[in-house]
């Protein structure tokens, strides 16, 4: 007779720790360090904080020489803190987190920070070391372990101590890791977010004690990413039901226009006229048909503004222009930022720069992803930039040759990046998402192409 | 003040559904087929029974013409039925299954049929429908919704029946689907699946109304998966932690000869000698110090006997053969099993076979992919396999045309199949995996090209 059983989050994500982007000692030493990374500058973002982050590996037991061995990873930042009595479930329970808003941030899934200190639990036994002050006046220190088959955090020791004016966070673990095999890719990480983050100071400390110094280049900080409603679009019948369930307003049209993205009274009422609906009914007198009916009419009705991307934070130009000169050096290069547009009802734009020749030495196209300012450095070929890249677009039209030096550099912001996978490697193929990518690209080549044909006409004038 | 919430796993599954595979219309239906067919043929293989697997996708209204549009999907087998007090859960339930064990399965996250039933419920606002006979005596109905935001079932209504002598389960429900994008990815799930499970009767009802049947042409089933133990090699201070609680041995050496695969009291003993602790101790009396140095000794001694494959059931010769011989018709094709292996001390087997010519026209590497007998049908770009194909083996070494038509057939069985994505869309490059699928393909490739090296001989005799 077949036994059943039923495991927590935490133990769906221990057992099957790949998906999280947790596969080998290498890989989980880069996902450590980026779920950390990402939540100290999405911390430091929502306050207008300029982000100090300072992150240090050091092998734990220095005379270990062979890989893979212990190492002890500490992220500190400057940021908000974390309120002490929410610390040992933020850090200790998996599907727990301040993310789970339409809202512009890194983090998404509340299982990042939880998945790294997990990490570290099973390889190394050793408890998490996290400090923490929101106000500079107490200081709390916690040692924290995971239970993971219940999914809730033991708190092996707690302390609070001054503040000494420092708010902020820090985590320190220790976990098995491979520095040798990740070096590349967690240097390639950092300077890569540098880029795209340019008004933080990020100090990285390798094992050997070498010191990486990512200087800020601006005090500028884009403004804070604002929690928005979402948009009669992108809704369905479960959303729709819990929402009704959550909500005391007594006609469906103020419903509808309090609890929606751009919809007004006015806009409400024009709508459930269409669909059929008296405006004055309250929601919670909808039958389960009713609700059903609703939705599907609000996935047809046309004459809902679209999503507003005032929310988003994208790089912006300036940015862009700055880490390109700064790392690429180009002989030329051209940025495209596409008007919003949205997938499913979440708000979207598309940054899409080209560079090409100068100090870009490799043949061929190279490709920097970007989703949310996350760098993307897996998986490229599956993701959808990719395939825009090589199978929606026809260099040849461009007279672009094949060997030419180029770069493509593309930043996604949304209130949803649409991952395939728990590890934020790669974003799906939405088609709206593709087609903004498809329209940037090929106005990034026109220019592109304009340009060489400049530069080939005025080297023949020379000539002569 | 940030706010924090926590979510449930059906929750997240709900709000991240492109994970598990259910990220459009058309990608949904596929997902929802194959997750309730290949829980069906888990189950009837569990038990030895010849499966009679029967799906039908019908418009749920005839005269609705564009997609996407709402679909019954019915699917029914002559399974051992689910006990009825596990049922409510196994399907209204995520997180929960009979499948987290160490025995060869399709099912391994206790998500799949239960994330069926969400989306469906979210698109189409129906209770799914579930009956189940374990003994043909009695059988119950079920009507059942799912509470997303608790991860608990809704029983909407539940009868009990006469049992009229038919074991087996059938899942009935309602979803928005898109037949005409998903139609070829189904029909070829179907022969795919048909290839590697020769044995079943699979009909499939497609919403025209037209029978597609796969008729066995076997009755000869492999073994019903055994369950085995962990390996060594394979466990982690979490997982030992956990077993030690969970055991009442006197012994140390008992409790690892009781415990893990294929370690005897002797070896048990030996291991422990090695490891500089008494073998007579208490499981439960080590330190967690301790408990960390016995594991990472486990991880380095040499002298446990590797993973026993005797509880996997690969395809073996005679089904590829068939398969191959009625699907591609080629003019040469040849099997490879290569010997058992282990990752992560999970044993696995890898079977490839490589045909050529004949009926098979189209030139180019045609790959098709199979894990415990379920056909991979999507990412193959990102998969092991084709990374093997197209980045570890140098084609023109074997002296084979670029464009020659060629098949590649890869199934990998095992008591854990590292999918990289919650959709089990493909698997993830490790090591072990990587090593044998390309030992397997060179053996493939050096008989085909003696092969075609014979040929073009005697077609030169011939001429003269
Ligand atoms: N350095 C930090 N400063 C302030 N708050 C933090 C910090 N690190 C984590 N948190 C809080 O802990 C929560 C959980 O973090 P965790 O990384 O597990 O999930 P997440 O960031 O919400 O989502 P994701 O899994 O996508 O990373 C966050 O939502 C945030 O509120
Ligand atoms: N047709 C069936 N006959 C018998 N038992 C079934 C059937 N369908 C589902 N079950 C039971 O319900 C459980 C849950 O199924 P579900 O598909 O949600 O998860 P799973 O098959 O265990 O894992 P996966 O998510 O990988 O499919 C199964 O483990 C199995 O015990
Ligand atoms: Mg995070
Ligand atoms: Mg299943």
């Amino acid at each position: 007779k077949e036994t059943f059983s039923e495991i927590s989050p935490s133990d769906f994500f221990y057992r099957n720790r790949d998906l999280a982007g947790f596969t080998n000692p290498a890989r989980a030493l880069y996902s450590t360090v980026r779920e950390l990374v990402e939540n100290s500058l999405d911390a430091c973002e929502l306050e207008s904080i300029l982000p100090e982050v300072y992150v240090r590996i050091t092998a734990y037991d220095p005379l270990e020489e062979a890989e893979p061995k212990k190492y002890v990873i500490r992220v500190q930042d400057n940021g908000p803190g974390v309120e002490p009595e929410r610390l040992p479930e933020a850090f200790g329970k998996v599907l727990y987190g301040s993310k789970y808003k339409l809202r512009q941030s890194r983090g998404m899934f509340g299982l990042g920070g939880t998945m790294a200190i997990l990490y570290g639990q099973i390889t190394s036994n050793k408890p998490v070391t996290i400090e923490t002050s929101v106000d500079g006046v107490k200081r709390y220190y916690y040692k924290l372990m995971i239970d993971i088959e219940k999914n809730k955090p033991i708190i092996v020791e707690k302390k609070v101590g001054e503040g000494n004016g420092l708010r902020g966070t820090v985590v320190e673990l220790v976990m098995e890791g491979d520095y040798f095999r990740s070096s590349t890719k967690i240097q390639e990480y950092f300077k890569q977010t540098a880029l795209v983050v340019p008004y933080a100071n990020i100090t990285f400390i390798e094992p050997s004690g070498k010191i990486f110094y990512f200087l800020r280049t601006t005090t500028e900080m884009p403004p804070p990413p604002k929690e928005t409603l979402p948009h009669p679009h992108g809704i369905d019948v479960e959303f729709m039901r819990r929402t009704i369930r959550q909500s005391s307003d007594e006609s469906l049209a103020k419903f509808l226009s309090k609890r929606f993205h751009r919809v007004g009274l006015k806009t409400a009422i024009k709508f459930l006229q269409y669909a059929g609906i008296d405006p004055n009914r309250s929601p919670k007198s909808l039958s389960d048909e009713e609700i059903v009916n609703m939705v599907s009419a609000m996935h047809r009705y046309e004459e809902f503004l679209p999503p507003d991307a005032g929310c988003l934070s994208p790089l912006g130009e300036n940015i862009l222009a700055a880490g390109i000169v700064k790392e690429l050096a180009p002989e030329f290069f051209t940025i495209v930022t596409r008007p919003p547009s949205a997938y499913s009802g979440y708000p979207f734009i598309v940054e899409v720069a080209l560079a090409y020749g100068g100090k870009i030495l490799e043949n061929g196209i190279k490709l920097y992803r970007f989703a949310n300012r996350i760098p993307l450095l897996y998986d490229e070929a599956s993701d959808v930039s990719w395939k825009v890249i090589h199978e929606e677009i026809d260099w040849k039209r461009y007279r672009i040759p094949q060997d030419a030096p180029i770069a493509v550099i593309v930043n996604i912001s949304s209130t949803r990046i649409p991952y395939k996978t728990v590890g934020k490697e790669y974003i799906a193929d939405r088609p709206e998402i593709e087609r903004e990518l498809k329209n940037a690209l090929r106005e990034t080549l026109r220019k592109l192409s304009a340009y060489l044909s400049r530069r080939s006409s005025e080297e023949h004038e020379k000539k002569k």
